[in-house]
């Protein structure tokens, strides 16, 4: 099964 | 004070068509360098970068930096009330609470203006920094629309995998399995049909379908599309805009467990 990550996974916050 | 007038008005209404289903509300931020947005989807999962330039437009004038909150779905309905060949001026004041969508029909015959409430939204913007790609693909906009579309007739996800043959574009789903490969095409009459893929070395993602179908809303926009790929990021699905900007789309990659 394939989990959808999550853009906070690979950028940080400003 | 802000006023800047675009001419290819049907720029902004191809623009918002390609958002609004993939952000509610954005913050729509105008400096010197020009009209931008940063925003995610709700789940936090893809991104959309917008940027004019300021060069882009027949008049700017941006006095100081503003950043106006707008609801997408909104907007969108009252540029839709522009003619195709409109010309469109947004204009605003420091610290109001509205903006003001004026649009002009080419023969100066018919003026109207729209004003829309803006609205305060918590603007959650990501550092994105500039990355080296591992691939990066050129293809016809048109040709990925098709493609995003035909498989999710078939699946949930397409695995997005480059290598000195091409690129290849597959879904698997309870009724079977789609694999479609584009190689690179140089040889076109027209430069907007050439497929052409830059690899540094192979790659394969897996990404959801339904958010790349979204990103193909902006397929009016520009005749070619960029895909850029590197495993451990996400994808960046690029659209230029005229020759003023671009629209980005960031899809985070689904992992295999």
């Amino acid at each position: 099964h394939e989990t959808q990550l999550r853009l906070e996974a690979f950028y940080t916050f400003n | 004070m802000l006023e800047l007038r675009l001419v290819q008005g049907s720029l902004l209404k191809k623009v918002l068509e390609s958002v609004k289903d993939l952000v509610n509300d954005a913050n729509f931020d105008c400096s010197a360098t020009g009209f931008s947005l940063q925003a995610m989807d709700s789940s936090h999962v893809a991104l959309v970068a917008l940027l004019l330039r300021s060069e882009g437009f027949e008049h700017y004038r941006c006095d100081r930096n503003l950043s106006m909150g707008m609801n997408l779905n909104n907007m969108a309905k009252m540029l839709k009330c522009a003619g195709n060949d409109d010309i469109v001026t947004i204009k605003a004041d420091d610290g109001g609470d509205t903006v003001t969508f004026m649009f002009e029909s080419p023969t100066q015959d018919k003026i109207a203006d729209f004003e829309m409430k803006l609205m305060d939204i918590d603007s959650e913007h990501l550092g994105i920094p500039e990355a080296e790609f591992q691939a990066i693909v050129r293809m016809p906009s048109a040709e990925f629309a098709r493609i995003c579309k035909d498989l999710s007739s078939i699946g949930d996800t397409v695995v997005i995998s480059v290598t000195k043959e091409g690129v290849k574009f597959s879904t698997r789903g309870d009724i079977g399995t789609a694999n479609i490969v584009c190689r690179q095409n140089t040889t076109v009459d027209k430069p907007e049909d050439a497929t052409v893929i830059e690899m540094q070395e192979p790659v394969s993602l897996t990404f959801a379908l339904r958010y790349m179908n979204s990103f193909t809303k902006a397929t009016p926009l520009s005749n070619q599309v960029t895909i850029s790929l590197s495993s451990e990021l996400p994808v960046v699905v690029e659209y230029k805009v005229a020759e003023m900007g671009y629209i980005r789309f960031y899809l985070a990659p689904k992992l295999e467990e």
